[in-house]
């Protein structure tokens, strides 16, 4: 389960504060993934006592609202992002970024796809650069638009796996070294994949899946 | 006590904010916090609810789980919020997810916002609640209710607090997660604070 409570000291109406949660919560919390199970008790719930003396926020398309947003957004970022870093038995944090999808929707459902692959995280925890599975992931996507396979491109820890759709001839052992240097220091493994030139642009965050997963929910009661 | 988790160097976005150190949900002006062990989890070594209290109405948003079996506080929380966009305070357990426990469930769920009512004054209308921990049991209220007592007498507004409650609300956590930032608005300087949990059963789907 996860839980997040936020505050703030920000002045904002209570229905274009409702906008922005929402919107935030779409962006943060609702893109990670540890272990592809929704609990019964999922929940988010910010504040804003109004009390930094700011005007108050009426209008969401002002700059001031804008400002805030992008603020609540980082802070629910950070402490979604904590979740799939500590996720049980993890030894990273795996983050993968999708652009040149249609629109946003599409890239972050991508995105969530990748993370989600129990063969791609088994894959990371056993240092393995298996851009097959990557692309396997992202093809599955229940995307509102079809994803061109012959667009596709790939890279790991900044180190090109997949171009247009096409197999690249690479240094697997500097891939396999990144992921072993990452997970030693839980670290960040860093997927980035192009899947043609729209807008869309997305991220995800999900963590490796290690002998240890197993274990604690072996014997947690449940 | 639990590590901190790294979230200022690591996980959080650039951008033109700055990071509070060592602070949480109490960093922004108007809110108290307390942190209390009610005896809730099967090893009770680590205090196990938190409550966090507003000094006035605060504009109050939240969204939760779409699992159609979906845990009594959250039932509470969204038919709260369906009502009214303010609150005032919200209440956290471990231990007990108070989830598929039925109608006994829901009714622990309303004694838990009385019981928050009668020692902070608020109206109950003005208390959210959430838990978390083994799904299918119901929380031990004969523990929690005068455990509800105490966090409210001991409510005040310090990072030390911020950090115990962000440690008490964790379950199979390795790390606590809290963080608070502020960012200036055309000259005022306006803060963010939170504190978040969860390790395993992570799939979030909240509308």
């Amino acid at each position: 389960t996860m839980l997040a409570v936020v505050t703030s000291d920000a002045n904002v109406s209570p229905d274009v504060w409702t906008k922005m949660v929402k919107r935030v919560g779409t962006k943060s919390f609702n893109q990670i993934s540890v272990d592809g199970d929704t609990s019964t008790n999922d929940s988010l719930v910010c504040f804003a006592s109004g009390r930094s003396g700011m005007k108050q926020i009426t209008d969401e398309n002002s700059p001031e609202a804008k400002q805030v947003e992008e603020a609540l957004n980082a802070i629910n970022l950070g402490l979604a992002k904590a979740i799939a870093w500590d996720g049980e038995g993890a030894t990273c944090l795996f983050e993968t970024n999708v652009k040149g999808a249609k629109d946003d929707e599409d890239a972050r459902t991508i995105a969530r796809s990748v993370i989600c692959s129990s063969l791609l995280k088994a894959a990371i925890f056993g240092h393995d650069p298996n851009w097959g599975r990557i692309a396997c992931a992202a093809g599955y996507a229940k995307t509102k638009s079809a994803l061109d396979q012959n667009r596709l491109n790939i890279a790991m820890g900044g180190i090109t796996l997949m171009k247009d759709g096409q197999p690249v001839d690479f240094d697997e052992k500097k891939a396999s070294t990144y992921l072993k240097e990452t997970t030693s220091k839980h670290g960040t493994v860093v997927v980035d994949i192009e899947v043609g030139n729209g807008s869309g642009y997305g991220q995800a965050w999900g963590c490796d899946l290690s002998y240890d997963y197993v274990k604690i929910n072996a014997e947690y009661t449940t | 006590e639990l590590a901190h988790a790294p979230i200022e160097k690591q996980l959080l976005p650039n951008g033109p904010w700055k990071v509070i150190p060592n602070a949480g949900v109490t960093a922004p002006e108007g809110f108290q916090v307390s942190a209390y062990k009610a005896g809730l989890r099967k090893s009770g070594t680590r205090a196990d609810c938190a409550l966090i209290v507003a000094d006035e109405s605060c504009s109050c948003a939240g969204v939760f789980t779409l699992n159609a079996v979906c845990a009594a506080p959250v039932q509470f929380c969204k038919k709260q919020l369906e009502v009214k966009s303010t609150s005032r305070a919200i209440l956290i357990n471990a231990g007990q997810a108070n989830a598929a426990t039925g109608v006994l469930g829901d009714e622990d769920a309303m004694t838990c916002a009385k019981a928050v009512s009668d020692v902070t004054g608020l109206d109950s209308s003005d208390v959210l609640l959430m838990s978390t921990g083994v799904i299918g049991r119901r929380i031990k209220m004969d523990k929690f209710v005068p455990a509800i007592q105490a966090l409210g007498e001991h409510l005040e507004r310090s990072d030390a607090a911020s950090m115990a409650a962000a440690t008490s609300i964790c379950t199979t956590d390795v790390v606590r997660k809290t963080l608070a930032i502020e960012v200036d608005i055309n000259g005022t300087k306006v803060k963010f604070g939170g504190m978040s949990k969860g390790s395993g059963m992570i799939h979030p789907n909240m509308g």
